[in-house]
């Protein structure tokens, strides 16, 4: 992996072959897990990054969950080396791995994602057919925290269709089944692109969560160190202050699970390329949204529940 | 394979609580495709319009004296661009395997 270009984007099979380099390269770090099968059959593959003991506190990070959002992946990927290259040089994240695993799903919706590299590059959804022409579901309105509500469709072609009930996106349950049976999962962080947002629940519902004033503050010190590299503003609070009202989101459902440091972010840029994000922007995105990953992830160490 | 050639990515920043419920109701055409979502006034909304749809939306916007900006002119320019450079990308990788 030493040889793999970061600063490209890469399909499918080409970040497939790269976790599985990098798990021989690093076996007494780096496992394989595959939580299920997506729609169409493909694997859903996480890496689990573990210095040993049984059920530790972990970290969960998901990427790519919206398949058009190519610069996920692409820093997905490069967190997955961060952590091996860190890992016993980096005191932060060494004490991270000797107390707590890392879970990183860097494909969450392979289906999508290979569909955006073959068939039509602006695809956001799964590609579970709908029962009409508009195949696929988007998978963070399909779980099961205020499902059907406002800022979620019911037209199975807008590109925010829910799907016909709560976690029947394979993708999504495949994640539900795997943080219920471990069940002690502390951090949850799904990243998204683009706009430069670092969220917290609720998106459902305006009744603010138990946990706000820490997670408010935790997402101040996250965006605070992520600018220190080069100066990128990012607004951050609870989903339905900063975005929009929105149904069926993936964090509103790790919160209501009792995974109290849930964060959605939403990574660069302000919009002047969207999900055409140029490749020579990708190690910068990761570099810089790397110091607040790890600004949650030692919270998360620091401040057990 | 789908193609974008002509669509365009537009830039809509609303100035008041009107302007923001208008560019609203426009989720509701199911030919465009928010690449942002309608948040709040001063916030941008970034559109994806089919080059089918581009002469209608900007004649509505207009006439709503709502202003725009044209953030990409032609979606499968870059599009290219992209798919071009993952090739050469893929090229100079071969030697080295």
């Amino acid at each position: 992996t030493d040889t793999f270009d970061f600063s490209r984007y890469h399909n499918l099979n080409e970040i497939s072959s790269f976790q599985d380099m990098l798990v021989a390269e690093n076996p007494s770090l780096v496992s394989k897990l595959v939580i299920g099968q997506s729609y169409q059959g493909r694997p859903l593959n996480v890496l689990k990054f573990s210095t040993g003991g049984t059920n530790r506190p972990a970290i969960w990070i998901d990427t790519g969950i919206h398949s058009r959002e190519w610069v996920t992946q692409a820093s997905g990927t490069w967190f997955a080396k961060k952590i091996v290259t860190d890992f016993g040089k980096d005191p932060a994240l060494t004490t991270i791995l000797n107390k707590m695993d890392i879970f990183l799903e860097i494909v969450t919706n392979p289906d999508g994602f290979y569909y955006t590299h073959s068939n039509n590059r602006m695809w956001r959804k799964t590609r579970k057919p709908s029962g009409s022409g508009c195949y696929g579901v988007d998978p963070n309105r399909n779980w099961d925290a205020g499902f059907g509500g406002p800022g979620a469709s019911s037209n199975p072609c807008s590109e925010t269709y829910r799907g016909p009930r709560a976690h029947s996106e394979s993708e999504v349950k495949s994640i539900v089944d795997f943080v219920r049976s471990h069940g002690n999962i502390k951090a949850f962080i799904s990243i998204h692109a683009y706009s430069q947002m670092l969220m917290y629940p609720y998106g459902y519902t305006r009744t603010a969560v138990k946990d706000q004033a820490e997670l408010h503050a935790l997402a101040q010190r996250a965006i605070s160190d992520l600018s220190t590299l080069y100066g990128t503003r990012y607004r951050y609070g609870s989903i339905i202050n900063t975005i929009y009202q929105a149904s069926g989101g993936t964090i509103d459902w790790t919160y209501n699970q009792g995974i109290k440091y849930s964060y959605t972010f939403e990574l660069r840029d302000t919009g002047r390329y969207g999900f055409i994000l140029p490749s020579n922007q990708i190690i910068p995105t990761a570099k810089e949204t790397w110091l607040a990953l790890m600004t949650i992830m030692n919270h998360t160490l620091n401040n057990p529940y | 394979k789908e193609t974008f050639e002509g669509h365009q990515v537009l830039r809509i920043v609303p100035k008041d609580e009107v302007q923001l419920a208008l560019i609203k109701d426009l989720e509701d055409m199911s030919e465009l495709d928010f690449w942002t979502d309608v948040t709040d006034v001063a916030y941008p909304v970034d559109i994806r319009v089919p080059f089918d749809s581009l002469m209608v939306l900007k004649a509505h916007l207009m006439s709503q004296d709502i202003d725009y900006t044209i953030m990409i002119d032609d979606l499968q320019v870059m599009l290219d661009e992209e798919q071009q450079e993952m090739e050469s990308a893929a090229r100079l990788g071969q030697p080295r395997s």
